[in-house]
């Protein structure tokens, strides 16, 4: 029979594990038993039953609710960055069937004029979700591309532009500097669109997905993230600690590779997981 | 030639004036932290530690100068050794067709995989890339734009064909072709995803690999070891190539997978071109892994 000072050590060291398991991080997990283990004391709280359920409440403070909308009557951009494999293409086509059975008109920028057959790729989901997609051929400028995009969105007047882009690793500088090349270009084109830029993260990634989302913020304001895979036996545990140490939201989570498998980031479902 | 933070756990304790045990409890949680923050999985540090100490606590280290650098060593020494001491060769057919089939999780580099495994292998065989994703859009045109880039054969199969029926039909247009590899792109699935999973068992016992090479993200995170294990199990893996080595993650994955699986890493994923492929060294990865 557990003693209740034995019961809180096994708590803490079963949290710990859970937390670096589900890939939250070392840095991160620490700091945030360590802050709870100060709440607790604070608070003299030292039932082990009771002790779940106020951790469990702690990450749902921590995680900060904020969900995409469209603003009305003005056109909306989404900017889809991520590295490579992530799930950015895909997740772009299911973003484009969300919002059309929403009613919106959308468009798609296929700006990932680098990889073989990206363009295909990207041409066959806005098929499947019926939306056009302003394309060159490989090897083009996605500058260029963007260009012709947002002339189009504009004209058209169209709700929504999802923009694809190349993966690219985030320690690679030059591949940085054509993210924020291609950034200038919305800014300037259409200054007064309502304009997100969204990371996209595979939820099997280790810690280094918290290095990219550092890194991207650098180059360019990230607005939140989207989360795929998390249909995987992976945990995504990365919500936890971009919300802990970035504060930046997850706005959708990919549950698989058809057209439906997104949405909106749910922080209850998503803590319950956790557990 | 232990740099960054084994370099800074080194120093801390050599300055303590006399090492006493609980400085090297400090120690031994200092290299667990080290390991966690690489991506090493949780239990395998666990396990790897305890096998440390009893190494480092034994006989050895009390007839040893310093003590910590002894410890030190163990644990660069038993990394190297555990990520497999020289580089694992791919096994051929002495006469026939030899065929490889990478497997592994969506978006791990799979299909830039296979091209560059071809061009890399091309100068002593004619190798024929497979483009049995039927799942993916644009899988096969993927594959066959790197093909006419590496100058490799390529075979899709017909519009409608499943995986299986494209892998049975390429061996026979490869025979018929005279090509020496066939190398199979298979698409990306989850290792819990049964129907995927036995699809692959079939496509095994039909064209019978030589090799079966898990393709996995260097970057991958705690669960890479549950879903290893299981194609592992199913496929009997016969070694692992690790993609985008070029990004700057720690690539604790690497030791993570050959604890689990005692399968060799052959290759590795430097970039996105098709040369950016090399042979594994496990003293490289070690020295990485250890910040
Ligand atoms: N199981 C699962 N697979 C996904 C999910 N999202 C994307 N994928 C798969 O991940 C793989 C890569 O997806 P892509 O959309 O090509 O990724 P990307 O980021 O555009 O890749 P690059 O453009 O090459 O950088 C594909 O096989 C997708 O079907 C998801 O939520 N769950
Ligand atoms: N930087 C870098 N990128 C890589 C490497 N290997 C592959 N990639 C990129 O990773 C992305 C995914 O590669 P794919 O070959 O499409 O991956 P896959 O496993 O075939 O994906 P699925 O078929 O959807 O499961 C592409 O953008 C590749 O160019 C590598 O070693 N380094
Ligand atoms: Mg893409
Ligand atoms: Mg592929």
């Amino acid at each position: 029979l557990f003693s209740k000072k034995q019961s809180e050590y096994d708590f803490f060291d079963e949290i710990e594990e859970t937390l670096i398991m589900a890939d939250v991080g070392v840095e991160t997990s620490l700091a945030i038993i360590n802050q709870f283990k100060t709440y607790l004391n604070d608070n003299k709280i030292h039932d082990p039953e009771k002790l779940k359920n106020y951790f469990k409440q702690s990450l749902l403070d921590m995680i900060p609710h904020v969900h995409y909308e469209l603003k009305e009557n003005q056109l909306n951009i989404l900017f889809i960055l991520g590295v490579n494999g992530v799930g950015k293409t895909t997740s772009i086509g299911k973003l484009a069937h969300l919002m059309k059975a929403e009613g919106k008109s959308v468009m798609i920028a296929a700006c990932d004029t680098f990889r073989a057959a990206a363009v295909n790729q990207i041409t066959a989901w806005g098929e499947r979700a019926d939306v056009p997609v302003v394309k060159l051929e490989m090897g083009s400028d996605p500058g260029a591309v963007l260009h012709n995009a947002l002339d189009s969105a504009i004209a058209n007047k169209v709700d929504l532009l999802l923009v694809d882009t190349a993966g690219r690793l985030h320690n690679k500088e030059n591949l940085m500097a054509e993210i924020e090349k291609l950034h200038r270009i919305i800014l300037k084109k259409a200054s007064d669109s309502h304009h997100e830029t969204l990371l996209v993260l595979d939820a099997g990634t280790g810690q280094n997905a918290f290095v990219q989302a550092q890194t991207f913020h650098k180059s360019i304001k990230i607005d939140g993230t989207i989360l795929t895979k998390l249909d995987s036996t992976s945990k995504g545990g990365i919500v936890i600690a971009l919300a802990h140490q970035l504060k930046l939201p997850v706005k959708y989570v990919g549950l698989g590779e058809g057209i439906m498998d997104l949405v909106p980031f749910d922080k209850e479902d998503y803590v319950n997981s956790l557990f | 030639n232990i740099t960054g933070r084994f370099d800074k756990i080194i120093k801390s304790l050599r300055r303590q004036s006399r090492l006493s045990e609980s400085n090297i409890k400090d120690g031994i949680r200092e290299i667990k932290l080290a390991l966690l923050e690489a991506d090493v999985n949780y239990k395998v540090v666990k396990e790897f530690i305890q096998e440390v100490e009893q190494e480092a606590f034994g006989e050895k280290v009390i007839k040893s100068v310093t003590p910590v650098e002894q410890f030190i060593k163990v644990v660069h020494d038993k990394l190297i050794d555990v990520m497999g001491s020289h580089n694992a060769e791919l096994q051929f057919k002495k006469t026939g067709i030899s065929v490889i089939l990478t497997v592994g999780l969506q978006g791990s580099g799979k299909t830039t995989t296979c091209a560059k495994l071809g061009y890399y292998l091309k100068d002593n065989k004619r190798v024929l890339l497979v483009g049995a994703d039927t799942y993916r859009p644009a899988a096969k045109d993927q594959l066959r734009v790197l093909a006419e880039q590496c100058d490799l054969g390529i075979f899709t199969g017909g519009d409608k064909d499943n995986p299986l029926k494209i892998c049975k039909q390429a061996l026979k247009y490869a025979k018929e072709k005279d090509y020496h590899l066939v190398i199979i792109d298979s698409a990306g699935r989850l290792q819990i995803d049964d129907t995927l999973m036995k699809e692959l068992v079939q496509i095994k016992k039909a064209v019978e690999p030589d090799e079966i090479l898990f393709v996995s993200d260097a970057m991958a995170g705690q669960n890479i070891v549950d879903v290893v294990s299981e194609f592992d199990k199913r496929l009997d893996i016969s070694g692992i190539i690790l993609t985008k080595f070029d990004s700057d993650t720690r690539g604790g994955a690497a030791l993570s997978i050959k604890r689990t699986t005692g399968k060799s890493i052959k290759f590795i994923g430097t970039g996105e071109k098709v040369d950016n492929f090399e042979l594994f060294h496990p003293d490289r990865i070690a020295g990485r892994i250890l910040g």
